[in-house]
């Protein structure tokens, strides 16, 4: 499963 | 949110309102490097298009809109304000040699092949190595004012921070970026060096000078 890290960083 | 990212947001604050300090007390933008305040406007851009269709928080919202502005503030004082204190045959760095590898590694290695990603990854290999110009001048010149280090360190304090930010992530969240983790090490490694001088020679009061 190839989930998208979450772009919660500056 | 925890510590580390927070203290390293903060310094990534502070290094911008040290150079606007800097800037705006010396009148000068002396000892600053062009090229590498301009490919930080190119980073933030690609990093943040995610503004038009991505809501992570009001913290993250506010700060990106600070630094697409802030950046962009900084180069207009050097471009304008105080173009005649900047020296361009200082500035030599040939930023082609950055933009290209970063916009080839942003095509080989990204989480998903489409425009958004290809330029986030972008703008991570960029940040990595945006401040090559800046070092380069630095050695070139040998020299620099103790405010212009104190940018320089809280630039590589914010990097610095972000990586027990990652190793505490991964224990808390179980979350690992490795794009950002990879390029956020050798980021930081980059001013080792710099903080070899910084810490045995301007914190004891001394002048930044490089050993001839």
């Amino acid at each position: 499963p190839s989930e998208l890290p979450v772009k919660d960083e500056l | 949110m925890n510590l580390f990212r927070l203290l390293g947001d903060l310094a990534h604050l502070a290094s911008i309102f040290i150079l606007l300090h800097k800037i705006q007390t010396t009148r000068s933008c002396r000892g600053i490097s062009f090229k590498t305040q301009a490919l930080y406007v190119l980073v933030f851009l690609t990093r943040y298009v995610d503004l038009f269709f991505h809501w992570v928080s009001l913290y993250n919202f506010v700060m990106k809109i600070f630094f697409i502005a802030s950046s962009c503030y900084i180069l207009y004082l050097m471009k304008y304000r105080f173009r005649p204190t900047h020296d361009p045959s200082l500035d030599t760095f040939k930023i082609e040699y950055l933009l290209g590898p970063c916009f080839v590694l942003a095509l080989i290695f990204n989480y998903h092949f489409e425009l958004a990603e290809v330029l986030w990854a972008f703008s991570i290999y960029l940040e990595a190595v945006a401040i090559f110009p800046q070092l380069f001048m630095l050695q070139r010149t040998g020299e620099a004012e103790a405010i212009t280090t104190h940018y320089l360190a809280a630039l590589g304090v914010y990097r610095a921070l972000y990586i027990p930010n990652w190793i505490y992530r991964y224990f808390t969240e179980g979350v690992v970026d490795p794009i950002a983790v990879v390029a956020g090490i050798v980021q930081t490694g980059l001013y080792l060096d710099f903080f070899y001088v910084y810490f045995t020679k301007v914190l004891q009061g001394q002048k930044f000078e490089l050993p001839a």
